[in-house]
């Protein structure tokens, strides 16, 4: 994989696709 | 827009860019009906991880369209790029 | 950002947002190493156009980036989100 490839482990084992400008997005628990 | 910093200056917020960039592009696959390359993504990437999609089409589908549809209203493109009126007057503003 | 037309009230550019986005992503996935789901992608979406692509990473990765750390510089995140100095001058200005 290139070094434009996403980290092998996101930090999170559940990944939510959410609007992140919806207001109960919270991107520290990300 | 303002330049980012040049190759290898990771800019702090990369590696959580380059995640969620991945995860959208991800739950893009699956709405636009690609499930075969959205897994072959995953594994190929390595995410042994469970993803709640979005509602359909998804994030990047919908930022990318309006992004798409100021960049043919911006004022020297409009007259050969087809754009909403909205797009135009947000541009005008 | 101005709010789009409801569902189905397709704006011009849309069919023309979504054959580029598509392009994008393919670039995308070439450029993370993903190889097999690029191919598999164009398959499935049945793509016949030749592409040439972009230097590295290519656009939708470059833009993505910015757009990320616009979004964590923006005031009332940048508390929690790490954001480059340029981000944050940029949203100040």
């Amino acid at each position: 994989l290139s070094e434009y490839a996403p980290p092998p482990n996101p930090n999170s084992d559940h990944l939510v696709a959410a609007n992140p400008f919806d207001d109960n997005y919270n991107t520290v628990s990300y | 827009m303002y330049a980012k910093g040049g190759k290898g200056s990771a800019v702090p917020s990369d590696g959580q860019a380059r995640e969620k960039l991945a995860l959208y592009v991800y739950e893009y696959l699956l709405h636009v009906g690609a499930q075969k390359s959205a897994q072959t993504f995953l594994s190929e990437i390595r995410w042994e991880k469970n993803i709640t999609l979005g509602e359909p089409p998804g994030f990047l589908h919908s930022w990318w369209c309006v992004f798409w549809d100021l960049y043919c209203a911006a004022p020297d493109r409009r007259e050969t790029c087809d754009h909403a009126g909205e797009a135009k007057a947000f541009q005008d503003h």
